[in-house]
């Protein structure tokens, strides 16, 4: 559709998972899924944050937000050597 | 590193301090960067035992690297590429590694740096030979690739962070931060530290390169040490000749055919470039050659490499180069790797010779290149592009925290980059010479190994703590640390605590301890929301709505008041006693009467190891204006003092800056 993807630094709520998953890493598909259908994980954090790293239009990350659990949807930031 | 051991007192007749087996080498150190060259003798492991048991880390194949290319020194290698690939496409392997090899140099260069094993005969073109190891060279080390030829991305950076933490590192050292400044403490390093720092792993982080300017500083977050950059005790020194018999000092790296001993016809880039504005800075394509050939060439600094510009003079057919410092630099005379005789020179000098240069009817000069010098003083001085506070997200916590070495550093290099980085270079060396926090950052990381070895007890805040009261902000003499931008006195704001002093840190007498808790309540203090609670912390910690939180009471080793208004500012610290019994008494050190600080209780008694004592600091401000003679430095009136507590034994020295904004 045209429209820019980005990469996307997702903060899920671990404590509101619901009891249907027994896994943290399958409730962030479902939910990434109800966004986007075609956009795929490219990293699930487990110990620095809880959540997970995708590409989205900003209408998928926007959509995203709404989702229940769903803490902040974050753009990707450049960083530099010092 | 060479000689930066020496200089910070960890040289052999200081061996004893620090266990050379055993605990010492059950450290691991995790370097976030560019990546590592395997096959640099900075990681052999020869003489190491078994990998500890604690390690989950992993060696990562791919371009050129495969598990074979760790060992029992280098135990992890990761590489982190989906954010930048996400922005890039797929890395092509025909021009950089999609694997743990570091293709650009800094990656080796600060590992090694931390925990480089023991290389005789280090040098760099025969500058700074000598004896080369890490700060703690006998810590293991674990590299993730976060950062790739074109860029670093945050997304690569958290996996990095979230890898290390997974793997058991001990100490993370992050010598990067993000391009645009932070406003709070959300941004992912910070997030990714306070997840380390809940595991007890030490976060040292670069302050960034963005001196002398105020409020310039990357990671200040008080769970992370912030690392500001100073000098050692080593020069580059090259001269600079002028055909009126001048000459002056600079700084130089060149290797290879000295200039013709005779003057050369000596010519300014503005008048040898056809472009006004930016002519003067030697950037490629702005010199006519017909103007150059033959010729000495003045460049100014800024915009581009300094070593490019050198390029630049070089394929245009000139014969040698002068730099001038940029304005804000002052006299700090970083060394680069230059292809052709050239040297750059401080602003004093600058100013005279670019004076001679434009008006001598017939200006003539020559470099020469001096070598290494050694026992050069003052030293440290705190380097001019070292990022300053005061700290722009919460001004009542002075960062940075202290100053390591950070200037003209020799540490391992990749064997895939000449020593200039420039594509052009096809010389290939085993270690290299740069500067930046970068640099000053990983000497912090391998001094909390040491001292992690020495007190496996001890929390990350107390490494800090202990590093910070026991570094010192005046010479011998008893003068206060330089900044060479300015060639006048450092002041916190530039050098935090101080410089570090390792075999002080080992028994710092007391020390300043937070927890976990402690740092929710500061982001209490600052009314950070649930959401903003959970994001940092991922814990589902509540402020207490009931609870009165502020900032003054987060326990940390140095004091910031920012004045708004004539009042009193009540700071509270509890300090455990790591040392044996004793009593300790303090003293508090003001530049300025205007703002009375008192101390409560004055003497603390100490009784038995791991007791905690309390006490409280008031800030009298009598009015809201500075006072007439408080110095007004670029961030606004600031005033500097300290408050000291000693048994006789340690001094347990804490910094105190006051602004009023």
């Amino acid at each position: 559709d045209g429209a820019q993807q980005g990469t996307y630094i997702v903060h899920m709520a671990k404590s509101q998972m619901p009891s249907s998953f027994d896994q943290h890493s399958l409730w962030y598909e479902s939910s990434l899924k109800s966004a986007s259908e075609s956009a795929e994980m490219l990293y699930t954090y487990n110990s620095a944050i809880h959540g997970f790293a995708t590409r989205l239009t900003p209408e998928e990350a926007d959509s995203l937000m709404t989702q229940p659990g769903v803490i902040s949807v974050q753009p990707e930031q450049q960083y530099e050597l010092h | 590193t060479t000689r930066t051991p020496l200089f910070l007192g960890l040289d052999v007749h200081n061996a004893g301090l620090f266990p050379e087996t055993g605990a010492a080498s059950d450290v691991v150190i995790g370097v976030l960067d560019s990546g590592v060259w395997p096959e640099s003798k900075s990681f052999s492991d020869e003489g190491y035992g078994p990998v500890p048991t604690t390690w989950k880390g992993e060696c990562e194949a791919g371009t050129n690297f495969t598990a074979s290319h760790c060992n029992r020194k280098l135990i992890g290698a990761r590489f982190f590429v989906r954010g930048y690939e996400g922005e890039y496409g797929l890395v092509d392997e025909s021009k950089e590694s999609r694997s743990p090899r570091d293709d650009d140099g800094h990656g080796t260069h600060t590992a090694s740096t931390a925990a480089g094993s023991v290389v005789e005969g280090a040098n760099l073109l025969g500058f700074a030979n000598g004896t080369a190891r890490g700060i703690a060279y006998r810590a293991r080390v674990a590299v993730y690739k976060v950062c790739w030829k074109k860029d670093c991305y945050i997304s690569d950076i958290l996996a990095g962070i979230d890898k290390a933490i997974a793997d058991n590192v001990n100490i993370l050292s992050i010598s990067l931060g993000s391009i645009n400044k932070a406003t709070d403490y959300t941004d992912h390093i910070t997030i990714g530290a306070f997840a380390a720092m809940e595991r007890g792993i030490f976060v040292s982080c670069s302050a960034g390169n963005f001196g002398p300017s105020p409020f310039s500083l990357r990671n200040e977050a008080p769970w992370i040490t912030t690392v500001g950059a100073g000098t050692i005790d080593r020069d580059f020194p090259a001269l600079a000749l002028l055909g009126n018999g001048e000459n002056y000092t600079g700084a130089s790296l060149f290797k290879g055919e000295a200039l013709p001993a005779k003057l050369l016809p000596f010519v300014h880039a503005r008048k040898a470039s056809n472009n006004a504005t930016y002519g003067k800075y030697c950037y490629p394509g702005t010199l006519i050659p017909e103007r150059v050939k033959g010729k000495i060439v003045m460049c100014e600094e800024g915009g581009n490499d300094n070593v490019e510009k050198g390029e630049v003079v070089k394929a245009a057919g000139g014969l040698g180069m002068i730099i001038a410092n940029r304005p804000n630099y002052g006299e700090e005379l970083q060394a680069y790797a230059f292809l052709l005789p050239a040297a750059n020179v401080g602003l004093k000098a600058g100013d005279i010779i670019r004076q001679y240069v434009i008006t001598d009817p017939n200006p003539t000069a020559s470099i020469v290149i001096q070598g290494t010098a050694v026992n050069v003083q003052p030293s440290p001085v705190l380097a001019a592009f070292s990022s300053r506070g005061p700290n722009s997200i919460t001004p009542n916590i002075l960062k940075p925290d202290l100053i390591a070495p950070g200037v003209n550093i020799l540490a391992a290099w990749t064997g895939a980059l000449g020593p200039s980085g420039l594509a052009s270079d096809t010389r290939r060396v085993e270690f290299n010479i740069i500067s930046g926090t970068s640099m000053s950052c990983p000497h912090v990381s391998g001094l909390a190994a040491l001292l992690k070895s020495v007190h496996p007890e001890w929390s990350p805040a107390a490494i800090r703590s202990a590093l910070m009261t026991t570094a010192y902000s005046t010479y011998k003499d008893g003068q206060p640390l330089l900044d060479i931008a300015t060639v006048k006195p450092s002041t916190p704001f530039g050098h935090g605590a101080g410089h570090v002093s390792p075999a002080m840190a080992i028994s710092p007498g007391l020390i300043y301890d937070l927890t976990t808790e402690d740092y929710i309540d500061f982001l209490c203090a600052l009314k950070y929301n649930q959401s903003q609670i959970i994001k940092v912390s991922r814990g589902d910690y509540t402020c207490d709505p009931s609870k009165t939180y502020s900032v003054a009471d987060l326990n940390y080793p140095s004091f910031a008041v920012n004045v708004d208004k004539s009042d009193t500012y009540k700071y509270t610290r509890t300090v455990t006693n790591v040392g044996g019994a004793g009593s300790y008494s303090v003293k508090v050190i003001s530049e300025t009467t205007e703002v009375k600080i008192s101390v409560e209780p004055a003497v603390l008694t100490f009784k038995e190891v791991n007791e905690k004592k309390s006490y409280e600091v008031t800030f009298t401000v009598n009015s809201s204006k500075p006072p007439r003679f408080s110095s007004f430095r670029p961030s606004g009136f600031n005033s500097f003092g300290s408050i000291e507590w000693s048994d006789g034994k340690h001094v347990v020295a804490s910094p105190v800056a006051i602004s009023w904004t």
